[in-house]
């Protein structure tokens, strides 16, 4: 038999120790193993990766504390755009999508691509489409909203309004990209993802 | 963004990553993350890996698949592939970080900016979950 695991993420970010309470730092710590715990239990029990991967990122997809699914950022227009993908190291098979807006777990949508599409990216209203023909439940919009993410926007609309400042993240050529806030009121600590 | 890399019983690699994107984006603008062999790549050959961070600096140095190559090309192991990849994101003024198990169950985590929610669990016993 192989040796097996599983390793994740649930972002970087310009963020230290001191500026998240303890309380916060338990919270995310569970959450983290929860979603370990989570896809390992496909694996140990001789699921195959890419369920496990499913498995894990549902979880982090289903709570409020990361950018992706509920608790994902807004965009300009107060609406939250997910994209989401998968691959298969075996088959080198791919799924992924784009510019969703009620898909509730798109994680699932993109494997649904991979496995159930001829294709490798369905965006938008197509995924979306795609999704409805499966049988997917559509969730509103507001699902994935949460205050703190509403209260980010506002903040980066405030900063942009007045120009960028230094909270304008500029590319290698002085451009500048876009403007974003982390979870926190400090403009210095950018969100990276 | 969350993201997800992993090796089963039968040595089958798989990498997914979701994402909202960044706060205030316009224009149908889209990262890294749906984008494979930038913010997502799996390889049996070689590795699986999702990406996190400045997502236009992320498809720019096509991360994913840039790790994959020098290890299947150059054979290097993953942990230096994973580290060479990010100096040229670093480079280009990217920042953010990549999650990554090869064929052999080795995981790497690394990561330019001071913290990475991230963790790992191995049929070994190891466990681990770190955030800066």
């Amino acid at each position: 038999m192989h040796s097996y695991g599983l390793v994740i993420h649930a972002g970087a970010a310009a963020i230290l120790r001191k500026d998240l309470s303890p309380e916060l730092q338990a919270e995310h710590q569970a959450k983290l193993s929860e979603a370990l715990d989570a896809g390992y239990a496909v694996l140990d029990s001789g699921g195959e990766a890419i369920d496990a991967v499913v498995a894990a990122i549902r979880v982090l997809e289903d709570s409020p504390l990361y950018n992706a699914g509920k608790g994902a950022v807004l965009n300009a227009g107060g609406v939250c755009e997910l994209d989401a993908s998968i691959m298969d190291g075996k088959a080198q098979a791919a799924g992924a999508v784009a510019g969703l807006q009620h898909i509730k777990n798109p994680i699932t949508l993109a494997r649904d691509v991979m496995q159930k599409s001829a294709h490798v990216m369905l965006a938008g209203e197509g995924a979306e489409k795609f999704a409805r023909e499966l049988g997917y439940e559509l969730v509103p919009n507001e699902y994935f909203q949460t205050p703190l993410r509403k209260k980010q926007l506002e903040k980066a609309k405030e900063i942009e309004a007045a120009g960028g400042g230094h909270t304008a993240i500029r590319d290698a050529e002085g451009r500048i990209s876009f403007v974003t806030i982390d979870d926190h009121a400090d403009p210095e600590r950018h969100k990276w993802g | 963004t969350v993201g997800c890399a992993a090796l089963d019983k039968r040595g089958n690699l798989a990498a997914g990553t979701s994402t909202g994107g960044m706060t205030n984006k316009k224009f149908g603008r889209v990262g890294d993350s749906p984008i494979i062999g930038a913010g997502t790549y799996a390889n049996n050959r070689t590795c699986a890996l999702s990406a996190t961070g400045h997502g236009e600096y992320f498809i720019r140095a096509v991360v994913g698949h840039d790790v994959s190559a020098r290890m299947e090309y150059q054979g290097m192991p993953l942990e230096k592939a994973a580290a060479a990849t990010l100096t040229n994101v670093s480079a280009l003024g990217g920042k953010g970080g990549v999650i990554a198990i090869d064929h052999d169950g080795k995981v790497t985590m690394q990561f330019n900016t001071p913290g990475m929610f991230r963790g790992f669990r191995l049929s070994t016993g190891e466990k681990k979950v770190a955030m800066f």
